[in-house]
């Protein structure tokens, strides 16, 4: 049997909902012109999103799946999660 | 647990602490008292003492405020960013700041201000956000029973690494 079930694409607003995310929490250079930076470098954003799930120790896919933006919608402190 | 890159930290023994303005969802008594023992989690376990004064600039400045505050890094409404706080050093350091636009309460609806001024002034003596997830200073908001409330010990161990074990 094929275990295979429909996943759905994040939405444009979602997406850019993440990008604001990892700008504010997990980057540690603190650049946040997440609509800039992020389009020009996917690899970029997939790489921060995998070091994101790896923190909240989620599974690490590097795409924007439902466990992962059910922690971005978390309420939580404005300090960064990586250190600096 | 984790520490910020050159582990700053208080050179001092008495750490002083202003509250700024207050929250109107809850009595100026009951904030005075729930920072207090916020701050005594730490004094119970390191060799800092906290000490609250009303006039002047303290190491550890203590606001609410809503939206854009002067730090560049404004609040966004309610929900989602709850507070913040600075790693210890001069100017802002130590400086926490709780986002009014929140409901504070000292239950388990809201945002319990006890737990979040904890997790805020780990920041404020120096404490980063830990992977632990039961640990206080995970970085997304979870109310627990807050009567009796100690700190964990991935929090211990942690602000013990920087300032060392209170001798009783």
């Amino acid at each position: 049997l094929c275990g295979a079930v429909p996943t759905t694409s994040p939405s444009q607003e979602e997406l850019s909902k993440a990008q604001d995310y990892l700008s504010q929490f997990f980057s540690k250079v603190g650049v946040s012109a997440p609509n800039t930076v992020w389009r020009s470098s996917l690899d970029s954003f997939e790489e921060t999103l995998r070091k994101m799930q790896d923190f909240y120790d989620l599974e690490v896919t590097g795409q924007l799946d439902t466990n992962t933006m059910d922690v971005m919608n978390r309420p939580r402190c404005g300090f960064t999660d990586v250190s600096q | 647990y984790a520490h910020f890159d050159n582990r700053p930290k208080w050179e001092k023994t008495v750490v002083t602490y202003r509250i700024i303005n207050y929250t109107p969802d809850l009595s100026q008594g009951d904030v005075d008292a729930t920072i207090a023992k916020a701050l005594q989690l730490y004094s119970d376990v390191i060799p800092l003492d906290f000490k609250q004064i009303y006039s002047g600039t303290a190491d550890i400045m203590i606001v609410f405020k809503r939206r854009d505050h002067g730090d560049f890094a404004p609040f966004d409404g309610q929900s989602g960013v709850l507070a913040h706080a600075f790693s210890p050093g001069e100017g802002h350091g130590g400086d926490t700041h709780f986002d009014e636009d929140e409901t504070w309460t000292l239950t388990s609806g809201g945002a319990n201000l006890f737990l979040v001024a904890a997790h805020e002034f780990g920041h404020a003596l120096g404490l980063a956000h830990s992977q632990v997830r039961t640990a206080l200073m995970y970085p997304t908001y979870n109310y627990v029973n807050t009567e009796g409330y100690k700190l964990p010990d991935d929090d211990i161990q942690g602000v013990q690494a920087i300032y060392g074990i209170r001798e009783t």
